[in-house]
């Protein structure tokens, strides 16, 4: 028996909105301590990681592990049925379940939502990410990063992140000419203005803009996001989700001349 | 893409 009620529906919905322009199906491993997911876009140049703790959710119980091989585009057809306001469930109570129940509910609720969706058996084609150290990590405003990968995208496909002790800078070069955004430690009290650099080593890795651009579709879910970059290492792109989990994004670096 | 590093380079398959 598999059963996870979330109070707020709307995060699943912003989840689910995040990821669908990057992968087209996933697997979402259910356990006792929670439900994680780990999918690649079609080049394998980034991939996808959510988890979510089984202590953010309304109600939790997941008997033994199961996997649920969902198509997103599937997926986002249900979830544009629940209202931002309503609580979801995700029930099953098949071992190797075929569907995946889903309830809707409003605050009152007087209006309650029941759908099934059939389950896809997908090959899982999971990495092994080890716990890395970053060696620079950057803490800013996720609309403000969101805002800077959209304008430097107008003029070039690639962007250059290199951190230093006190700022970090983004740079970008193409036909049209050439620009540079740097971005300085702030302790601002502001949110929107507030960066924190933790730079043990600083970096220089280049980046495909188009898929930070699809990262940033997450910037609902936080408005903080955090950019974890080392040396000769993917970057790691995370939106933790209050009290909840974390939605991690990873990009494989462009190959530097 | 030619220039573009893939995660396979970096993580491996469980």
């Amino acid at each position: 028996m598999f059963e996870a009620k979330l109070q707020q529906g709307v995060i699943f919905k912003k989840i689910v909105d995040a990821i669908k322009d990057l992968v087209k199906s996933v697997n979402i491993d259910a356990s006792t301590s929670g439900l994680s997911m780990q999918a690649m876009d079609s080049a394998h140049v980034a991939l996808v990681s959510l988890k979510l703790n089984e202590n953010g959710f309304k109600d939790y119980r997941c008997d033994r592990p199961i996997t649920l091989g969902l198509s997103i585009e599937n997926l986002s057809k249900i979830l544009k049925c629940a209202g931002n306001d309503d609580t979801i469930t995700l029930q099953t109570d098949e071992e190797e379940p075929s569907s995946l129940k889903f309830f809707f509910e409003n605050q009152q609720a007087s209006k309650i939502s029941e759908f099934s969706l059939n389950l896809m058996s997908l090959d899982s084609e999971s990495l092994g990410i080890p716990d890395t150290d970053y060696s620079s990590v950057i803490q800013m405003s996720s609309a403000e990063f969101s805002r800077i990968c959209k304008e430097l995208s107008s003029i070039s496909e690639t962007v250059e992140i290199e951190t230093s002790k006190e700022s970090v800078k983004f740079s970008v070069q193409g036909d049209i000419g050439a620009g540079s955004i740097t971005v300085k430690n702030n302790q601002s009290d502001k949110d929107v203005d507030r960066v924190d650099l933790q730079i043990d080593q600083p970096v220089k890795l280049t980046f495909a803009l188009r898929y930070l651009n699809m990262f940033n579709k997450a910037v609902s879910l936080s408005s903080t996001v955090s950019l974890n970059m080392s040396e000769e290492n993917p970057l790691m792109v995370e939106y933790k989700i209050d009290d909840l989990g974390s939605l991690r994004f990873y990009l494989a670096p462009k190959i530097s001349d | 893409v030619e220039d573009q590093f893939n995660l396979a380079k970096f993580y491996e398959e469980v």
